[in-house]
């Protein structure tokens, strides 16, 4: 899967 | 951001707000499970750690500085303030058989080993069953004050709305996080229950039980 680079939601 | 997205987020100040107003203006925190509040606080500090290291937008940091805020006033309520009125007889679930097993899985199935990207694993699995120690309070006593009611409805809500920001996201940016996928999944299904009696019993007859 898509390692997501930052973490945008709360 | 998306229109599911804010509105979930602001369903979420909601809840949190609501509660907090409820033991501030009664003062008293009965039938409030002080152990779900010590999780949700755990969960927040766990996951904003990134407040230090990286920057997103000022409505992000905002919101995270509310939420962590507002836990810990909360916490600090139940267990200082207003601790006589804690109804800690009827708060037994046991926070350790939570904890434990999610730390286990944070650590076995995560983005990226490393301390912060582990923490953030953690605080997404606790944040899914966090609402399990307050769950168990109303199904022992057999029933819950309105408001606490409308405190459950608002954070289910915000759980279903980050749903379809997903399902949005995914076909509008690309975007697609399995783990926060999974944990909200399950965190929604959690609930679904809780929903049914709401809708049925709290607006028909103001008590639910």
């Amino acid at each position: 899967t898509d390692v997501p680079a930052i973490h945008d939601e709360l | 951001m998306n229109v599911f997205r804010l509105t979930g987020d602001l369903s979420h100040l909601a809840a949190i707000i609501i509660l907090l107003l409820k033991i501030w203006k009664t003062r008293s925190c009965a039938g409030i499970s002080g152990k779900s509040q010590i999780l949700f606080a755990l969960v927040f500090t766990t996951r904003y750690l990134d407040l230090l290291t990286s920057f997103i937008s000022l409505y992000n940091t905002c919101m995270k500085i509310i939420y962590v805020g507002c836990a810990y006033a909360t916490v600090y309520l139940i267990y200082a303030k207003f601790r006589a009125t804690y109804d800690g007889n009827h708060d037994t679930f046991r926070i350790e058989f939570l904890v434990v097993p999610v730390g286990g899985l944070a650590f076995l199935v995560n983005h990226d080993f490393s301390p912060l990207e582990i923490l953030w694993t953690f605080s997404i699995y606790l944040e899914s069953v966090a609402i399990l120690p307050q769950l168990f309070m109303i199904s022992k006593t057999g029933e819950a004050e309105t408001i606490t009611t409308h405190y459950l409805f608002c954070l289910g809500v915000y759980r279903a709305l980050y749903l379809f920001n997903w399902i949005w996201r995914f076909y509008f940016e690309g975007f697609f996080d399995m783990i926060a996928i999974v944990a909200g999944v399950v965190q929604t299904i959690l609930y679904c229950d809780f929903f049914y009696l709401y809708v049925t019993k709290v607006n028909a007859v103001q008590r639910f039980q």
